[in-house]
């Protein structure tokens, strides 16, 4: 509800990922053709910590790096 | 290799879904490159159920989350069939598993590959072509924010958190790219797909990848 804690802590999260935007499109890592945009989504008004602890939980598995064994099976 | 593909434009790609707040991306990943490769084998597109898989691959942890690679392990393991997503449907949270009799309908996969194609990415070109699409995991904290456009910078290899599904890349500009399909519903990205420059392994997604064989 309005002035209510929670409300203030979304409030805070969306101005951070207002910060994490200039950074994330600053000119000197963005000047290539169709670089990537970034800006306010669905996710905006979540906490870094929040987004991986609910969006980002597919675990790192180590696999062998991949051989061209033969042209047979590259077919 | 043809300078662009991409399996949608054959209508062997079902439509983005939306994994809510359950952390099932790997359950996503591999669930869409299954639908693909069993209509690729000339079947009927259909959407499998991503629920399922939650619920009884149990070296996971159901929307706590898991490995794509641990749950074809599960499916090639158990030959377990998946069921139509409408028959078992998605409820956003791990629930009990449910066994249906042989005689139902569903797919069951035959083998799976799994590999590290860093530095080989025209190889994983050639793959995506004749596998289908490919569940690969990715670095994706910065996807937090992220509205459209090619990912060039701002991830990183070798810390893979999500789990997505290839199904294209294209070589015809400046800059190639893997089209990507997330699972963070159409209104992420450009209409839930992320554009990622094919060459450099950016985001990791060169790291795991993985296709079922159906």
């Amino acid at each position: 509800s309005l002035g209510s804690l929670e409300l203030q802590r979304r409030e805070r999260f969306f101005q951070e990922s207002i910060q994490r935007h200039v950074y994330l499109n600053s000119p000197v890592l963005s000047h290539e053709n169709n670089s990537a945009i970034y800006g306010i989504n669905q996710f905006s008004d979540l906490s870094p910590e929040e987004f991986k602890a609910i969006y980002l939980q597919s675990k790192a598995v180590k696999l062998p790096e991949y051989v061209k064994t033969s042209t047979k099976e590259a077919v | 290799l043809p300078a662009r593909f991409d399996w949608r434009d054959k209508k062997f790609v079902t439509p983005v879904r939306n994994q809510l707040s359950c952390g099932g991306c790997w359950a996503f990943s591999i669930v869409g490159g299954i639908e693909s490769a069993y209509a690729i084998k000339g079947n009927l597109l259909e959407e499998l159920s991503v629920q399922q898989v939650i619920d009884c691959s149990y070296e996971d942890h159901g929307c706590n989350g898991g490995s794509t690679i641990s749950a074809l392990h599960w499916l090639n393991k158990t030959r377990v069939k998946l069921a139509r997503a409408s028959e078992y449907k998605f409820k956003a949270q791990t629930g009990i598993c449910h066994y249906f009799p042989s005689s139902d309908f569903g797919v069951s996969i035959r083998d799976y590959k799994a590999y590290n194609f860093s530095g080989a990415e025209e190889q994983m070109m050639m793959q995506l072509i004749n596998l289908g699409p490919l569940a690969v995991t990715v670095d994706a904290v910065s996807w937090q924010d992220y509205l459209g456009g090619i990912i060039q910078h701002h991830c990183s290899s070798g810390e893979a958190n999500h789990a997505v599904l290839i199904t294209g890349f294209d070589t015809t500009g400046d800059i190639p790219y893997w089209i990507v399909q997330n699972s963070w519903g159409t209104t992420w990205g450009i209409d839930g797909y992320v554009y990622i420059k094919i060459g450099e392994n950016v985001c990791g997604i060169a790291d795991t990848v993985s296709a079922a064989l159906v």
